[in-house]
């Protein structure tokens, strides 16, 4: 494993610690897209099928098990914990999911690697994971009072495929046989998605600012 | 059409 996929990992967990202690420690998920934290469970479920069938490392079940149990207990949280449910931004938060998952499902049945159930799922979640931050996006951007926390998540969330680019370009030139077109090209639109978000947020921490995005 | 990709990243 290089620095860069190492840093992408690590930048992907502490996203997800840093909005399991925003929620936990303020007791709130106000300016949490619900949405885009169950896209994220659709995206796991379906990339870590191979749980079952496919054991690579140790590192990689225990992350991958993370990602899961997290991002479960994040849901549980918003939907049903009962001081914690009260905060969440129903009213705002209203992007369909069909707009993202039906287009990423007829994406997958048509570009593959492999015609089989497990491939295409795997497909569907690439794709899902490039655009599943954006009821997020969309709620930050409906929200007046941006906290802390939940900048420094989505900034996190964002420069993890960032770095996963940068351990492709790696990849790319040190392994012969690795050569993922639909990842690549997926994992650049998904970086390119956070563009906007980032410029603001280096702003207002350049300015020391709070951060807030133009509607 | 690709190689049988290796699945190693999360």
């Amino acid at each position: 494993m290089n620095v860069f996929r190492l840093a992408g990992d690590m930048t992907h967990l502490l996203s997800i610690i840093v909005l399991l202690l925003k929620i936990n420690a303020t007791r709130s998920c106000r300016g949490i897209s619900l949405k885009t934290q169950e896209l994220y469970a659709v995206v796991f479920v379906c990339r870590y099928l191979d749980l079952f069938t496919n054991f690579i490392s140790l590192y990689n079940t225990v992350m991958k098990i993370i990602f899961l149990v997290s991002t479960f207990t994040i849901i549980y949280w918003m939907r049903f914990h009962k001081v914690i449910r009260v905060t969440y931004d129903r009213e705002q938060d209203t992007f369909r999911y069909q707009f993202l998952v039906l287009p990423c499902l007829v994406l997958a049945l048509l570009l593959n690697n492999e015609f089989t159930a497990m491939e295409v799922l795997w497909t569907f979640s690439i794709y899902l994971e490039a655009v599943a931050i954006l009821p997020q996006l969309v709620l930050l951007q409906r929200t007046n009072n941006i906290d802390n926390l939940t900048g420094n998540y989505v900034f996190l969330l964002g420069s993890y495929r960032a770095l996963y680019i940068l351990n492709w370009v790696y990849r790319f030139m040190t392994e012969k046989h690795y050569r993922q077109y639909l990842v690549w090209i997926s994992g650049i639109v998904q970086t390119i998605i956070y563009i906007d978000f980032f410029y603001y947020y280096i702003k207002s921490w350049r300015n020391n600012e709070k951060l807030s995005l133009p509607a | 059409v690709q190689e049988k990709i290796l699945k190693d990243e999360l």
